[in-house]
């Protein structure tokens, strides 16, 4: 079993690696990768153990290879995910015009709402649908993964017609304790977390 | 100088103690702790030593006590970070109305953006304001940390304008490079990062 967290820096690893490539670099050393992440050289290692023995001593990894090698193991090298996004209000429309998912192979292919007054507004490459039909939508679209960006206490209900209808990946936005069913992986965001790295800069400016 | 990463997972910790200390959990040991955010026994000693010795041999670590330390020393025990929010969008609004910035200690205190058809209106407690005003605001109101909600060519602009103003800390949702200052810390979110997380379990779905 793959700790999330070194999952989280498999895409790490692959963003600093396609700068590298950029740049021209053949080899990196797990120090260089480590350090350009915010790790170490061990926490490298230990994380493509996992995987495969990918570098050689001495030379380090090779770049590209490395980073084709990491896509697929995420699933995003040459392959496409289809995505629905339950909840066309603020944040939901926000995250299908936001052009990162598509570069890398997360493509919308439904925004859903339970409100009348919203259906039929575009948003992106999107028309806003009535989420009762979430269960002829989700078939008929072949739906990969689903965001939830419904108010919390519509979540769970939200999250157990998702997964009756068969989809096995969520991302979940509401700040809700959601009632997670077996072989079902959802992903809280919390962005207060992001939040936290940047005043504990601003303790350790403030303290010196 | 602590690495990026053990910043966050002390965030994370702090998200697990409180379920803990809401179950009425006194101690808890380094392997529990580990696996409540997906990392290991070896890494929570690692990143808790950076800080100070919290445990007993054998014991373990007390929830409560651990708790309060990891918050000051995130800089959100007992003290408020005043936030403004550039780029009222769809992002930006959905930002300012989300209650879980305000439990750990972040107060939303300006929503600026250049659209003059945009000043005005009424997001949360928050009432739209030209970006033009950025130093008076910044000023008059002691804001600590900008999140960036603009489009991405509008990104370097507005980070140079921030750090002209004394603004130290940025979280920015733009996909540009930013050229960033010494004596400034910049995090840039990407939720595809998440999405991957989501990928790679479907594919470990599949070749099962
Ligand atoms: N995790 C984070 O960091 C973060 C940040 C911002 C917002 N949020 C959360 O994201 C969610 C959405 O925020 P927002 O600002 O877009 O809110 P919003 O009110 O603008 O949008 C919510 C939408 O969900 C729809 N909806 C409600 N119940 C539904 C149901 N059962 N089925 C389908 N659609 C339904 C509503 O009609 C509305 O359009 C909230 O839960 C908010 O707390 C989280
Ligand atoms: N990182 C992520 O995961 C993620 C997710 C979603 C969106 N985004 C990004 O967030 C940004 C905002 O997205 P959105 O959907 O809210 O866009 P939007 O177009 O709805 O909002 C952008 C707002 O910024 C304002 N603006 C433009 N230039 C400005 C300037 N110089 N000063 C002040 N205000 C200015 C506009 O008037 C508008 O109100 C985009 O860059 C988008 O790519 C990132």
């Amino acid at each position: 079993n793959i700790p999330q967290a070194t999952v989280r820096r498999l895409s790490l690893y692959c963003r600093y690696l396609e700068k590298k490539e950029v740049e021209g670099g053949n080899f990196i050393s797990s120090r260089e990768l480590g350090d350009g992440i915010g790790t170490n050289a061990a926490q490298v290692r230990k994380d493509l153990c996992f995987f495969d023995r990918f570098g050689t001593p001495g030379r380090g990894y090779p770049v590209s290879f490395l980073r084709r090698r990491l896509l697929a193991i995420l699933g995003i090298k040459d392959q496409t995910w289809r995505v629905a996004v339950i909840g066309a209000g603020k944040l939901g429309c926000a995250l299908v015009g936001y052009g990162g998912f598509n570069r890398q192979g997360f493509e919308f292919v439904a925004l859903l709402d339970n409100n009348p007054e919203k259906f039929g507004r575009v948003y992106g490459a999107l028309r806003v649908e009535d989420s009762a039909r979430l269960d002829e939508i989700v078939t008929r679209r072949r739906v990969d993964i689903a965001m939830l960006t419904v108010p919390a206490p519509a979540a769970q209900g939200v999250l157990d017609n998702l997964t009756a209808v068969g989809v096995r990946a969520v991302l979940n936005f509401a700040p809700a304790n959601l009632d997670i069913p077996a072989q079902v992986a959802v992903r809280n965001v919390d962005l207060a977390v992001e939040l936290e790295g940047l005043s504990f800069f601003l303790v350790g400016l403030r303290s010196r």
